[in-house]
């Protein structure tokens, strides 16, 4: 028996709305840390990891350890049906090859269950090494968001570069270049809206725009994103959900021939 | 534009 009853069921639609273009299927886990979920892209060049804790939910039942598989459009399809501001809880039996989305309006004047039906994913399940990143760097999502839509419009892939001036994005294309740094700033009045630079080792990696601008549409989940890179490994970009977990992307770079 | 690497090239199958 799995009873999960989020109040702030936005949370939800907004991690579904984020995923749903990088991963078709996926098997969600339910256990005592966590609803969480591991999927590669179906080219294996990204990596989407997902974790809600437990002591984010209002009420977290979760009898044994239960994993789901869900198309993640059919999924969002459903959670799209629910209001901004309604509690979603999922519900499933043990055994069950259907999940359960209830929804319940603020002032618990409209019930709305919507059930769909689960499928078995056969999933490669990959151990993700704790790393040392040579650098981090923290800034506004919407920032991140605008600088690779605007790149995406000239080139296909982006340099991300750290050094101690501050975080470079440049892409080449038929057209020109363009290059946009991001200097250290957090002398500002919010501190959400702050630029802050890690850097242990100068980074300089190259990434398929066309994956960061998927995992931008993780952007309404957090003001703030974080971007960790070493040489030669996947950056991750992470988007933390308030007092839940977060939505972390890795995206594997792309080497000179 | 260089190749582009496998996620699964990193991290191990567990």
């Amino acid at each position: 028996m799995l009873e999960l009853r989020l109040v702030q069921g936005s949370l939800l639609k907004k991690v579904l709305e984020s995923i749903k273009e990088l991963v078709n299927d996926a098997n969600f886990d339910c256990s005592s840390t966590g609803f969480s979920l591991q999927a590669m892209d179906s080219s294996h060049v990204a990596l989407v990891a997902l974790l809600l804790r437990s002591e984010g939910f209002e009420h977290y039942r979760c009898d044994r350890n239960l994993s789901m598989g869900m198309n993640l459009n059919n999924m969002a399809k459903m959670l799209k049906c629910a209001g901004n501001d309604d509690i979603i809880t999922i519900k499933a039996d043990d055994g069950s090859d259907t999940v359960t989305f209830m929804f319940e309006s603020p002032t618990q004047d409209k019930i709305s269950d919507f059930e769909m039906k689960l499928m078995d994913i056969d999933s490669e399940h990959l151990g993700i090494p704790e790393a040392e990143y040579d650098a981090i760097v923290r800034m506004p999502s919407a920032e991140f968001a605008r600088i690779c839509k605007d790149l995406s419009s000239i080139g296909d892939t982006v340099v991300i570069s750290v050094t101690k001036e501050g975080v470079k994005f440049s892409t080449k294309g038929d057209i020109g270049a363009a290059n946009i740094v991001c200097r250290q700033n957090t002398t500002v009045d919010k501190p959400d809206d702050a630029t802050v630079i890690e850097m242990k080792e100068p980074v300089s990696l190259q990434f398929a725009l066309r994956y960061t601008n998927f995992f931008t549409k993780a952007t309404p989940l957090s003001s703030t994103v974080t971007i960790s890179l070493s040489n030669e490994l996947p950056v991750v970009v992470e988007y933390k959900i308030a007092e839940m977990g977060y939505v972390r992307f890795y995206l594997a770079p792309k080497i000179e021939e | 534009k260089g190749v582009q690497l496998n996620i699964t090239e990193f991290f191990p199958t567990t």
